[in-house]
This record gives structure tokens, sequence and C-alpha cells, in this order.
């Protein structure tokens, strides 16, 4: 089937998959659960004009802005704007089991700053 | 060795060493104090051989992350502490100190004797403010056999008293106030929670000594087979049944918050 040609790639700043394996971090010996999780990461271009779903701050329209008339100016950046927290069971250093309650673990949503 | 000190791996070192190369020891240093404090942790944990996760954690941790509903989670035998867990977000759970475990003396031995337990609580960091403790019992249900099954009443009923020891005890004087008190049938196997919390307030924030918990079982028919059987405090209460002694033993949990973020809300399933 021929290719798909002149369709560009969506390049703009969005969520990716990002699992976390604990024992890939040689954390797994001490981490009771989960053994794993999925952490998601922002990446993407930040270009002018910003669209609306790219959850922009004043600043960032502004520095794009910026970086429309002078490329010496950066465009603004592609991180996590929402974040949330998971769960994690460990032994900790004396041996003893915790429960722990972990903020800011999980992208939940990206856009430009 | 350095590996299992360090919460780096020794790949993402090299890295560091290869585009950093003046500084990266201070960097790596740097960065191995943020995970740690993200964590929590003094030192990068390396547990023993010996180390035992309690069951009741574990349900707490698949009830908590939505890995299991309630109902669904037919091994789940307990109901998701609410109340405990909305104003923590860090739950920790201890075995007593067996070593500590104090035996009355012979001379004043009975098995309704108050055993005292000590649970180490030192490593719960000091900015981190408990809202609850309970101390879980297990109770293993006493078949009857024969003529004793036909009883019904008070023949079926086992008081739990909890204490706290007050004082340093001397041989067959143990100075103690009551914390909690239930009254239980022994025809049931279940978990027993019971609330200490005045006393774990007191060694954490108050920073009294901790002098440990008594626990006292009264069986109230008196019957010579059915004492010390029921509640299960001792290692040698059962002598068939050793190797479950691990998951069984009493397990003290506190329920605190570091101050930092958000409390242990159930998730539901996605």
């Amino acid at each position: 089937s021929p290719k798909q040609r002149g369709r560009k790639r969506n390049r703009n700043c969005r969520r990716h998959a990002l699992y976390v394996d604990f024992s890939d971090v040689g954390w797994n010996d001490w981490i009771v659960a989960p053994p794993g999780y999925q952490a998601y990461y922002c990446h993407g271009d930040c270009p002018f004009p910003l669209a609306d779903h790219l959850n922009s701050t004043n600043h960032a329209i502004v520095q794009t802005l910026v970086n429309s008339l002078n490329s010496n100016i950066p465009k603004a950046c592609c991180v996590p704007t929402e974040l949330s927290a998971i769960s994690m069971l460990y032994l900790d250093e004396t041996d003893r089991v915790v429960l722990k309650n972990y903020q800011e673990m999980v992208v939940e949503g990206c856009g430009c700053r | 060795e350095s590996s299992h000190a360090s919460l780096i791996p020794e790949e993402g070192k090299k890295k560091a060493l290869g585009n950093h190369p003046g500084q990266s020891h201070e960097l790596l240093r740097d960065f191995e104090a943020t995970l740690l404090h993200m964590f929590g942790l003094q030192s990068r944990p390396r547990p023993s051989r010996s180390a035992v996760v309690p069951q009741y954690l574990v349900d707490l941790y698949r009830l908590q992350s939505g890995e299991v509903e309630e109902a669904e989670g037919h091994d789940v035998s307990f109901e998701y502490p609410e109340k405990s867990t909305s104003r923590a977000n860090t739950v920790r759970a201890f075995h007593h100190e067996e070593h500590m475990e104090q035996m009355p003396s012979d001379r004043t031995y009975s098995i309704e004797t108050p055993l005292r337990f000590f649970f180490n609580l030192s490593s719960i960091p000091e900015d981190e403010l408990l809202s609850t403790a309970e101390l879980r019992l297990y109770r293993q249900q006493i078949k009857e056999l024969g003529l004793e099954s036909q009883h019904v009443g008070n023949g079926d009923l086992h008081r739990i008293n909890v204490y706290e020891v007050l004082k340093p005890p001397r041989p067959g004087q143990l100075i103690t106030r009551l914390l909690d008190t239930r009254l239980v049938s022994h025809n049931t196997t279940s978990w027993e929670s019971f609330d200490v919390s005045p006393a774990v307030l007191r060694w954490t924030h108050e920073r009294l000594p901790n002098h440990g918990l008594a626990i006292e079982v009264l069986h109230l028919n008196r019957t010579p087979g059915h004492q010390g059987k029921h509640v299960r405090i001792s290692r040698s209460l059962q002598h068939n049944s050793e190797g479950d002694w691990d998951q069984l033993r009493p397990l003290l949990v506190t329920f605190g918050h570091d101050g930092k973020g958000h409390p242990l809300t159930r998730r539901t399933k996605r």
C-alpha cells in the first residue's frame, strides 16, 4: 500500500507513555508494590501560535510570540501541568513495611510553560 | 557494593561521569539526597531475608490503589479504614520485638496474666504527625467437640483487654492503664483491631517513654481446653503452626501524615 505522504506528524507538545519498571532502576528489592507504574512524560513543540489545548501561561504565550520575532529567545517548554499521586508499599531502612502516598508521580496533562 | 548502597543505578552514574567529569560526584551525591528526601528515607533500604510484609498492608495497598474492590476482594477480610486514612498519607506496620517479650515470672504466671509487648517505633520520622494507631490481633475459631458444643452463651466468650504499660515492669507487677477492650465470641476466625492511639501519641508526640503494651485474654467460662487458644498473641500458642506466626502475630499499625501532599484517599477501579 502506498505510504502516507503529505500528512505531517503532530510533533506538538503532548503526553507520551513512559512505564517505569522498578526492577530496571534496581529498586525492586525494597519496593513491594507496585512492580512499576505508568509515569508518562511530556514532549513536543510549543509552536507559534500556541493552541488553546496546550494549556499555556500568559508568560509562555508572550515568550512564543517573541520567539517568532527573535529566534535567540527560545520557545516555551513542554512540561507537565497536572500530576497525580501513586501509593507505594515498601520496606524501609529498618525492614519495616510502609504504605505511602507519593504526590506528583504521574503526568496527567502536559502544556507549554 | 556501591550500587546496593545507592538509589542511583550504576549506568546512570557512568552517564553522569561522562557528562560532568569534574563535578559528577557532587552532583550525584545531591541527586541521591533528593531521591532519599523524596521517599522520606535516610538511606537506601536493604531488606533482610527475614523481612515480613504483613498481609494487612498488602490488602490495604490493593484496596487503596483500586486494584481490588472491597466486595470482590474475597481474601480482603477487613473494611477499608476510611476514618484513619482520611488524615494520613503514610501507614507503617510494626511487629513487636520478640527478644524483649517478657513472660511473667513462674511464681505469678497464669494463662490470663497480661503479656507485655514492646514495639520499637523509633523509625517513625519526627516530622510525621500520627493521627491514629491500631493494634491488630488474630483470633482463631475454637471448634467445639462433644457435649461442650451444646452450650451457647458466656462459655463462648473471651474478653480481650489492651493496656499501656506505664512504668518499667517489675517481676509480678505491671502498672498499666486500659486502652481498649472487647468481648468476642470464639466461634469465629478474624482479626480484631484495638485503638491504641493514646499510648502511641504519648510515645511519639509527647516523647514519653515507651514501656510497651500489655494484652490480657480472659476466657469467661474458664474451660481449661480453651485457655490461651483463641487469641494469637504468643508464638508457642499453636504448636502445630509455627510457620504462620509471621503473618498471624500481633501487628501495630500507625497512620500518619508527613505534611507532603494528600491523604490515602481510595481510588476506584477503572
